[in-house]
């Protein structure tokens, strides 16, 4: 909020990149299912991008982050009130699906679009 | 890693801790071999319909459900021709189901047209159970383009209110039986035709297309839920007002 008001502050974009200064960020990651194991029995798609989410949560969270109140708290009680209590953590936010083809055990061919398989953004909680 | 992929875990065994549901349908690194032929390719082309490079699934794609299974036939057994029909008999073995998932459409898809041995041989499909309604995809019928999947000698049958109405909420193990029925086309070479053969040939195979329940348990558990909460609220009041 502090961005909004104080015209000489920039604001973030609405999805955050802070990769510039290390902040909490999301990551692109591609693996394929035969480093992960499984591609003898998943036949598409032969490339996965997961990503993931990586960064420091200190420092004023900044508006896009879509970060909740209680990370804003978390973060003031570990900088201001006890160490211990460790600062928020920087998780996905957004997912999108996949969509794969796979064999089961019985030898059906299956296709099934899984839920919450790849980070699109990142948030501190 | 954790080596739970290389362990073949029971699919639907509900005390797993939840891991990946994907990982659950894993099959064990010594599987059978890997699927060819025309389902595998059938269903290839259904995954670039739906899905782009990357696997994710395409904003206009027509599939119309979540999840779809291919099952091809576990038991395949030929009888002896009734008349000028060659007939095979199809065991398609249907999991169980899950509860998360509800069966929105079945479809057989199978070969309407043959070529084995010289001998031409058109085809259908009947299904086990008498007076079990079953319609022809309209582009099979009426002669319009197919879909862009389905080669020239495949066909689709919808059997879905067939499967709903006698099949599906049937308990323990469940089998759908088709009969494949050929008969030699007129002018074609009426050499001894061996039949016998039919039974390595992918002439047939069960498309289940399912949509996830997810939203409508919920829909359904909330509803519940808000019920008992207002009438408990209103014996409550009730009460009050006592």
């Amino acid at each position: 909020q502090a961005c909004s008001t104080a015209s000489d502050v920039s604001c973030p974009s609405r999805e955050h990149d802070g990769s510039a200064n290390n902040q909490c960020s999301l990551h692109p990651y591609k693996v394929s299912f035969h480093q992960l194991g499984w591609d003898h029995w998943i036949i598409a798609p032969r490339l996965y991008t997961p990503n993931y989410c990586k960064g420091i949560c200190t420092g004023v969270l900044p508006y896009g982050l879509n970060s909740p109140n209680h990370a804003i708290v978390q973060r003031l009680v570990n900088e201001l009130v006890n160490h211990s209590v460790p600062q928020p953590s920087c998780v996905p936010y957004h997912f999108l699906p996949l969509s794969i083809l796979l064999i089961e055990a019985n030898g059906s061919i299956l296709y099934k679009e899984y839920e919450g398989m790849i980070a699109q953004s990142c948030t501190c909680r | 890693k954790a080596g739970w992929p290389s362990t073949a875990l029971p699919a639907d065994d509900p005390t797993l801790p939840s891991i990946l549901d994907l990982a659950k349908e894993a099959p064990s690194k010594e599987m059978r071999q890997w699927p060819q032929g025309y389902p595998l390719r059938y269903m290839l082309k259904l995954y670039q319909r739906s899905a782009d490079p990357h696997g994710h699934p395409r904003e206009n794609r027509t599939i119309g459900a979540k999840m779809v299974r291919l099952i091809k036939p576990s038991n395949t057994a030929v009888r002896p021709p009734r008349g000028p029909w060659h007939v095979q008999i199809l065991d398609f073995p249907l999991a169980s189901n899950q509860v998360a998932y509800e069966l929105i459409r079945a479809t057989v898809v199978y070969r309407h047209q043959l070529h084995l041995a010289h001998s031409h041989l058109s085809c259908h499909v009947e299904t086990w159970v008498p007076k079990c309604q079953t319609k022809h995809s309209p582009s099979s019928k009426s002669g319009s383009s197919k879909p862009p999947s389905m080669s020239k000698s495949w066909t689709e049958m919808d059997i879905t209110q067939c499967i709903q109405q006698k099949l599906w909420n049937r308990k323990g193990r469940r089998v759908l039986r088709l009969r494949f029925m050929c008969q030699q086309q007129k002018g074609s070479e009426t050499l001894e035709l061996r039949w016998q053969d039919m039974t390595s040939l992918d002439v047939a195979f069960l498309l289940l297309y399912f949509n996830d329940t997810d939203e409508s348990i919920q829909a359904k558990l909330l509803a519940r839920g808000q019920e008992e909460l207002t009438d408990r609220e209103s014996s409550f009041l009730t009460r009050s007002v006592r």
